[in-house]
């Protein structure tokens, strides 16, 4: 379906963004 | 954790639901953490996304004919939307000052937002793909009705014609349904079910026969086929039902009665 597959483009784009915004953040830790 | 309900929905969800709960982790432990690096380009490959999805959502809304989907859906795509939106507004706002606390604020809560506003649309999504069995499941039930009025054996075989490829119908997409299901239970009672409506159905057919011989020769003993026939259809209609009633049940449902 559709609406399956742009919702796992979502979520693969997400997930980069949280990536990238976590890797900051682990150095402190 | 959130629990999501299906495999699907688990398996698109559930990464990123994770990662989520780590960058409110690891922001909440950080306090004034390292400065954040330009999101830009991550929430712009986002925004694309959204805009995808929302085009998508939209052609669905507009090519279904289930009601219920027409009125939820709409908000769930404007719940992305506007997540969406709160993640520009962080990234520019990290760009002017990478130390911004409201801005990581933004963040976490635009990143919940995509999470919950896509895991609203999946779930009603799905929700609809289940009133589609459940249709099948009623014609089933429709069908079953009829078998007491069947006292030829022509209209015998138009019920079966009936019948079979609305009953294989049925077979088919709950057994299907209940692979994706991740609650053990749920999935093992539509099999149980499911395997009690193929044992009865056959059985149910032969004593409609027994009834219409029995009436067509001499009616002796019409009373009790008749009784007879009306229990396994009883019986089959309640294995229907109680398949109805579980397709509806959410892992959460459970959770809540508990």
């Amino acid at each position: 379906e559709m609406i399956l597959e742009a919702a796992k483009g979502i979520m693969a784009a997400s997930s980069a963004l949280v990536r990238a915004a976590n890797a900051a953040q682990k150095e402190l830790i | 954790m959130p629990v999501f309900h299906t495999k699907t929905i688990e398996s698109i969800l559930e990464p990123v639901a994770q990662q989520v709960s780590r960058l409110v982790i690891l922001h909440e432990e950080a306090e004034d953490g390292n400065a954040m690096p330009d999101l830009s380009r991550p929430v712009q490959a986002v925004s694309i996304a959204v805009t995808n999805l929302v085009k998508v959502g939209r052609e669905t809304i507009n090519n279904s004919d289930d009601d219920i989907l027409k009125q939820d859906m709409p908000n769930s795509l404007a719940r992305v939307e506007d997540a969406s939106q709160l993640l520009e507004h962080a990234s520019a706002m990290l760009r002017a000052d990478p130390y911004s606390g409201p801005a990581r604020k933004k963040l976490i809560e635009g990143s919940r937002g995509i999470l919950q506003g896509t895991s609203a649309l999946l779930l009603c999504f799905d929700e609809s793909e289940v009133r589609k069995i459940i249709r099948e499941c009623k014609r089933v039930l429709d069908y079953l009705a009829v078998s007491e009025v069947i006292d030829t054996m022509e209209d015998l075989v138009q019920f079966l014609k009936d019948l079979s490829p609305c009953l294989s119908k049925v077979t088919r997409e709950v057994s299907a349904r209940e692979k994706e299901l991740t609650h053990q239970v749920h999935s093992e009672i539509l099999v149980r079910c499911m395997e009690q409506v193929k044992i009865l159905a056959p059985i149910l057919i032969c004593s409609m026969k027994v009834y219409i011989h029995i009436v067509e020769q001499d009616g002796k003993g019409a009373g009790e086929a008749a009784e007879n026939r009306n229990y396994l259809a009883a019986r089959m209609s309640d294995e229907i039902q109680e398949i109805i009633r579980v397709l509806q049940l959410t892992t959460y449902d459970e959770d809540q009665s508990e």
